[in-house]
């Protein structure tokens, strides 16, 4: 996260290789259950042996004993519906919910953020600089107006997509980023209405950032937790 | 340090079964390792089943390759048989070789060891020489390798041409996907099995690096090295190259793309060269601002050319090595991906609720599973469930109004359900998204301890 600050996000998790190298992030909606982005798997069917989630620790790469981190085998990949760019990933055993771990609520199914409304990316993405690169940073971004949104970017917004205003201070999510949340607080809740996907550039001062708008998908999340 | 499982063979979750003439020993407690111990010791013993859950094991005098037996698929055995009698090349002269090999390298049939005609000789069979029906044998160290008495008279006995193990199987490229039997060094020293950690601790755990072949102690190349290695038996060498024969043809790049990246990128040959986060990329012939071991004439097959996005080891994605200091690498996911879906066969309106055409593959390509089917899938939505919704055979259907359109269970195991290879006829109308008119209340979740938040770190 460019322009972030060190955080706390629960829900937020850490995306592990083979080689135990963090490459991308994802949301926990359910304790054996992440949503993350398509873009960062190499297929839909993807064999994710060796593969694990990381929670429960601010470090990017914690010490070993760290009491908090849990560490679980990512068991399938499920991909979504087609223009969606979503996955959902079922863990091999529930995560255990504590003060580090938490679950992110769902949005109501097809629910319009209201604009303005300021909202949160989590992630152990480059920074460039801008903040400790070694922890969980945050960063606060305003949701953006679809209309305005797709004005700014002359007509390609598409329906699934959800944007935030671009701030000058050159704020928002970056490779390593991808596939961890947008949350916005919703009746003292936080909620998942977006997912981060990989942009051109990062942090743009001069163009809205795009996230998939999860409240679109929902059904879609509740029918696979469900099967 | 050498480990007796070096001499075997592992085949997971399987089971020999034969038709014997007297029935195999009973098993006896012990480790994989115990029993092979137990099995190099015992004369007539070659291969072993080993119970992983009760740690048992049950020594076998036959292989696979013996008469009036079979392979089983069985989750509670694996299978060790001795690599002598498995290898169809050899290691050294060949004095080892135990496989069936029963003709010599001009064709001719071999003459059983037992006989003495038409050829009369004193290489009899016995316990300990390995002498079997009329299989290649090398009883007196011949430098040619097995040899044997052959049934014309006028050829009183032959090589076999059997091939050295490292001119078995060659390699293209690094070696990545060399499969073959080498399970020594270059220079010599066996190799340690990738599912032991001793005498060398090691990240390759076989179950871990399901596609990287890491079968027994053979060499193997799961780290994109140069060409295959081993960690080996020797206690003061962790790793070491091995000698494999490289093919002459080089392989035709498989998946090349240059607009979009394919799973996980490796065939990528665009020419993006900038990290997402506005950073250039490091050139692959230079080792500033970061030293590294993917220089271009070391990896042919990789095309790492000027400073372009690759993925010469089979990461995630097409990464470089970035031009800044502090910065060692950075995957560049911000290349498209290229699409992975069937084209259409049909289309649908609204959500597909009425739909009712014959299309029964999921959008990757997969078979729908009948409705009233109950495997590999036990649905929850059936033809007796849903009467109305026209479940007939395994036709893509929408039957719980699914937002997404048309679906189907899948004969994939592991893919209970999936949409099918059908779209909107039209652009669909516009979801309609609701403000929330009515307070929504959420249940343990999207909670967490605010105080870190205002407390700056």
């Amino acid at each position: 996260v460019v322009g972030g600050q060190p955080g706390n996000s629960p829900w937020t998790v850490s995306i592990r290789n083979r080689a135990g190298l963090h490459f991308c992030g994802g949301s926990l909606v359910k304790e054996q259950w992440v949503v993350s982005t398509r873009q960062c798997f190499a297929s839909c069917d993807a064999d994710l042996t060796g593969y694990q989630v990381q929670l429960g620790t601010l470090f990017k790469d914690p010490r070993p004993g760290d009491p908090d981190q849990q560490s679980i085998p990512i068991l399938r990949i499920v991909c979504g519906p087609s223009e969606s760019q979503l996955v959902m990933l079922k863990l091999a055993r529930p995560a255990a919910l504590n003060a580090r771990v938490a679950l992110i609520c769902l949005p109501p199914e097809r629910y319009i953020v209201p604009a303005g409304t300021v909202c949160e990316i989590a992630g152990w993405g480059e920074t460039r600089g801008t903040s400790d690169g070694s922890v969980l940073n945050v960063a606060r971004l305003p949701v953006l107006a679809h209309d305005e949104c797709n004005a700014a970017l002359r007509g390609r917004l598409k329906e699934s997509e959800l944007c935030t205003a671009p701030l000058r201070a050159g704020v928002g999510a970056c490779e390593g980023d991808y596939g961890g949340p947008l949350a916005c607080l919703t009746a003292d809740c936080w909620v998942l209405e977006g997912v981060i996907t990989p942009a051109r550039v990062c942090a743009r001062t001069d163009q809205p950032a795009l996230f998939i708008r999860v409240s679109l998908y929902v059904d879609w999340i509740q029918k696979v937790m469900k099967m | 340090h050498r480990s007796p499982l070096n001499d075997f063979q592992r085949l997971r979750a399987t089971q020999l079964l034969a038709v014997p003439a007297e029935p195999p020993l009973a098993p006896e407690p012990g480790s994989a390792e115990q029993c092979a111990q137990r099995c190099t010791t015992s004369l007539d013993c070659r291969a072993f089943h080993h119970e992983r859950q009760s740690q048992l094991c049950q020594l076998l005098p036959w292989t696979q390759h013996s008469p009036h037996v079979q392979l089983q698929k069985n989750i509670h055995y694996d299978l060790y048989q001795k690599k002598a009698f498995l290898r169809d090349c050899i290691v050294g002269d060949g004095t080892s070789y135990r496989g069936t090999r029963a003709t010599t390298e001009k064709g001719l049939r071999c003459q059983p060891w037992r006989a003495t005609t038409p050829h009369d000789h004193r290489f009899l069979p016995s316990p300990r020489n390995g002498l079997e029906e009329n299989y290649c044998r090398n009883p007196d160290r011949d430098k040619r390798g097995p040899w044997c008495y052959t049934t014309d008279p006028t050829v009183r006995h032959q090589s076999c041409g059997i091939k050295k193990c490292e001119d078995a199987v060659c390699m293209t490229c690094n070696g990545e996907q060399y499969r073959g039997p080498v399970d020594h060094t270059e220079s010599g020293i066996e190799c340690q099995r990738w599912d032991l950690q001793h005498p060398h601790k090691h990240p390759y755990h076989p179950n871990k690096y399901p596609d990287k072949g890491l079968d027994d102690n053979y060499c193997r190349n799961p780290d994109s090295s140069e060409r295959p290695w081993c960690y080996t038996t020797d206690p003061g060498r962790e790793r070491e190259f091995c000698r494999i024969r490289v093919c002459k043809k080089r392989p035709r790049p498989q998946n090349v793309t240059t607009s979009c990246f394919r799973g996980k990128g490796e065939g990528y040959r665009g020419r993006v060269n900038v990290t997402v986060s506005g950073i250039p990329c490091q050139r692959w012939d230079a080792q500033t601002p970061h030293q590294h071991q993917f220089v271009p004439e070391k990896y042919p097959c990789k095309d790492l050319q000027e400073n372009y996005c690759r993925n010469p080891d089979g990461s995630e994605a097409p990464w470089c090595f970035t031009a800044r200091h502090s910065v060692r690498i950075a995957f560049c996911f911000h290349i498209r991906r290229c699409p992975d879906e069937l084209g259409a066969e049909d289309c649908y309106h609204r959500n597909g609720e009425h739909y009712r055409g014959h299309v029964s593959k999921t959008r990757k390509g997969i078979t729908c599973q009948a409705w009233a089917a109950r495997e590999p899938h036990v649905p929850q939505i059936s033809p007796v469930t849903h009467p109305e919704a026209h479940l007939e055979n395994n036709y893509c259907r929408n039957p719980d109004n699914d937002s997404h359109g048309p679906w189907c269970y899948t004969m994939d195991p592991r893919t209970p359900f999936d949409y099918c290879a059908i779209k909107p006829c039209c652009e669909p109308l516009p979801a309609l998204l609701q403000t929330l008119r009515d307070a929504v209340a959420f249940e343990e979740c999207g909670r967490r301890d605010e105080r870190l938040q205002r407390k700056g770190r």
